[in-house]
């Protein structure tokens, strides 16, 4: 989906995505 | 474990057997970080418990510009904290299953 990323880093792979609301503890 | 302010969770069941497995960071408190995180969502990857170290994982996350250099360290111990805790689990459960 749009909102995923995929960033490479010394061959390894990062897939990036929103963090579940539900996930994030409030600020 | 410490709360580091960085959440590291499995991305995947852990079948006790696998030594390479998915993991999913993010940043839940980032005033205890020393450098601002990119805003980031979260960051799944997979890691091998035997071949790596999560010092190897927090550098390259910091040379991907994920976080800053000053919290390298932080983020190491997250992931090592949650290692730590796959690891201890499989010890005490496989000899159940099997």
């Amino acid at each position: 989906s749009s909102l995923t990323q995929v960033v490479h880093s010394a061959g390894r792979r990062f897939i990036v995505s929103p963090v579940p609301e539900s996930r994030l503890r409030e600020q | 474990a410490e709360d580091t302010g960085v959440r590291v969770e499995l991305a995947e069941e852990d079948d006790g057997q696998k030594s390479s497995i998915a993991l999913r960071l993010w940043v839940e408190d980032p005033k205890k970080l020393k450098g601002k995180p990119k805003d980031n969502g979260a960051i799944e990857f997979t890691f091998d418990l035997e071949k790596e170290t999560p010092d190897d994982v927090a550098q390259e996350m910091v040379d991907a510009g994920f976080f800053h250099e000053s919290d390298v360290k932080i983020v190491a111990k997250s992931i090592r904290d949650r290692v730590a805790l796959i690891l201890w689990r499989r010890e005490r459960i496989w000899p159940i299953l099997q």
